[in-house]
């Protein structure tokens, strides 16, 4: 479960204070499916770093399984967050110098899984999203779309209770983009939380209840309706 | 006008050849409104990059107003593209430590433009995309969609010819990315070339031609069907 209270992200730039976050309370239990919609700069990816355990925010609550997300160190979040949180990034963040392969291991890595059973499910998973036969190419040998898909296997290879998708399939296709939704749909089922950021409408369709931000606030939240 | 012929793009991988472009030959006229899809992976960008006198191809033509471009020099290649080529890259490659507006002025700066007048333009540019209040702010302190369009103002700032777009509403909503194809259609209507990267049909619409690509070659190549 995720409970956020009062939350806000306030930036100071020159004397200009910008509120990304500004006064934002919501739930999400385990197991929806959730799109994030609004226009550029509404706050969808401060918000999802905040409640994906990987930013503070300036002030208000954020709990995830009854833990107060605010009162753990930089390490406790960070080891919280590596048991039960999955994040594609926006912009990728994959490891320039490393390969696919080596990036999507990264995670089981930090798990202190074993080197063979971590290059086999690694291997399984990069094959699962169409780039087996890419496994030793650095990110800079990829096209954006294969950039994307190598940033989504590494963030469902912990197998994570909760996965955040911010713009999972902006780089995509409408084919390579139809099978990371059946990904996304699949993992779901299983009863994973899935919370979506797209400004796709079709892509969107697919959780079944969406959250609209505006300038830092929730200006819409309930249930997608399906065309 | 650009004139590709028999054109190869070929990179080689631990003993593996990767066809990126393999054997394409296309001709856009002066003013053309072009769309390039195609699955991810399927040469897009790397077409662009060529055509864009960003890259070489390994074998066959590519010219530019007549220009063979496998004839120049790197610098002969960097100053005929400051020219005439204004291009908005899939993954930004903005300058992380300038700010927005700094970037902006970067090909106004090449182009030996007075420092009063490339901030009036560059300032100008930035507002046009809806980041007037962002100027001195640096691509970390943006969000995804507005570094998008500090890409955008940076490519079309000199004014030039020919524009490449790769992806460029990628990250946006559709009302940032209406007024982005707004922008598009307008320096098409002056007389400019566009050639468009989208996989959204909605924005490729824009184009009066569809070429696309599979496996690194043309499959189709012609008007685009307007819904
Ligand atoms: N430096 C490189 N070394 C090896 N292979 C490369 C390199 N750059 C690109 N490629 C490969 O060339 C092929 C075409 O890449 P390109 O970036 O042109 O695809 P694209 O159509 O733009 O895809 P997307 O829609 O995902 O952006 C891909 O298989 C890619 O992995
Ligand atoms: N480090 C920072 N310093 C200052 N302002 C910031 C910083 N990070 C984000 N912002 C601002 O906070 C606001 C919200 O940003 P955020 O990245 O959450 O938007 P978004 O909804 O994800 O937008 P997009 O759809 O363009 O990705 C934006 O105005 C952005 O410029
Ligand atoms: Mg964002
Ligand atoms: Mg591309």
């Amino acid at each position: 479960t995720i409970e956020v209270k009062d939350l806000y992200k306030i930036y100071s730039l020159e004397g200009v204070e910008i509120h990304a976050v500004n006064g934002i309370t919501i739930n999400i239990e385990d197991g929806e499916f959730v799109s994030i919609m609004g226009q550029s700069g509404s706050g969808k990816s401060t918000l999802m770093h905040i409640i994906g355990c990987l930013d503070k925010p300036t002030r208000g609550s954020a709990k995830i399984d009854g833990q107060e997300i605010t009162d753990l160190t930089e390490n406790e979040l960070a080891d919280f967050r590596l048991d039960k949180i999955g994040f594609i990034f926006q912009t990728f963040n994959l490891i320039p110098r490393a390969s696919a392969l080596k990036n999507v291991e990264l995670p089981l890595i930090y798990a202190g899984v074993s080197r063979a059973e971590r290059r086999e499910r690694a291997t399984k998973m990069l094959e699962s999203v169409g780039l087996g036969d890419r496994l030793s190419s650095r990110p800079t040998q990829l096209s954006g779309g294969q950039q994307q898909r190598v940033a989504i296997a590494r963030a469902l290879i912990n197998n994570p209770k909760i996965i955040f998708a911010d713009e999972p399939t902006g780089n995509l296709d409408s084919k390579s983009g139809t099978e990371i939704m059946a990904i996304l749909d699949s993992l779901h089922e299983q009863g994973k939380t899935v919370i979506l950021v797209t400004h796709e409408a079709e892509v969107a369709e697919h959780a079944n209840r969406l959250i609209r931000l505006f300038d830092g606030k929730v200006i819409e939240d309930g249930p997608i309706k399906a065309n």
